[in-house]
């Protein structure tokens, strides 16, 4: 464990403190994707299946739980609860995200450490993380004006991702085996999406206006 | 070491 990823870690945890706060405070859901809270769901199912199988720290696991608990959760709020899902974009949230699931499975298939289940599967839910806030983003341009707290989440969102590839030129300069071309090549196209977005929650920041993103 | 060894990051 190094200060990058923890801190990416905890940026992570953050955006998704963040997410729950706004509906449950809010008792709404506009302006959040629910295609992309379904394919993170799917990122922690498919990369976490060692959960109960390879032990690495009481902090490992607990994370690993506590993602996986409030990702279904967040999916199944949505979803379910009377009030929250009567505020969901149903109209704006029309990315089509199967196309997402399938090449990034296909793409697992092609490359990936080796070509066992786990490992497949592993692939796929960092490839799969790297575009699953698509949804999220087309939705936002489209949704004009974006509420504080969905702006915080998706930046600290895409903040986590950063910190990951500060950990990752850390651990290549520090370790001696360490090669995780998979990952860290997925991360920055996960960080290189968010580019614009960083680019006007900066803006509205420093004048201090309503963050919008031009459609 | 076996892959496995290196997901140790979430």
């Amino acid at each position: 464990m190094n200060i990058f990823r923890f801190a990416g870690d905890m940026m992570h945890l953050t955006s998704i403190l963040v997410l729950l706060l706004k509906i449950y405070a809010t008792k709404s859901c506009s302006g959040i994707s629910l295609k992309t809270q379904e394919l993170y769901a799917l990122v922690f199912l498919a990369r976490y299946l060692d959960l109960f199988t390879d032990f690495i720290s009481v902090y490992n696991t607990i994370m690993k739980l506590v993602f996986i608990v409030s990702s279904t959760a967040i999916v199944w709020c949505m979803k379910r609860d009377r009030v929250v899902r009567r505020s969901y974009d149903k109209q704006l949230d029309t990315f089509r995200h199967y196309f997402l699931l399938a090449a990034s499975f296909a793409l697992a298939l092609l490359v990936n450490e080796k070509f066992t289940f786990q490992e497949i599967f592993w692939a796929f839910s960092i490839y799969l993380e790297a575009v699953a806030i698509l949804p999220q983003l087309v939705l936002l341009q489209r949704s004009g004006n974006v509420d504080n707290l969905t702006g915080q989440y998706v930046f600290f969102l895409g903040a986590y991702r950063a910190f990951y590839i500060l950990n990752w030129i850390y651990r290549y300069f520090t370790e001696t085996h360490f090669s995780r071309w998979i990952a860290c090549i997925s991360g920055l196209v996960q960080t290189a999406l968010y580019a614009d977005f960083f680019y006007y929650y900066y803006i509205s920041w420093k004048n201090n206006t309503k963050l919008k993103l031009p459609a | 070491s076996s892959t496995n060894e290196l997901k140790d990051e979430l």
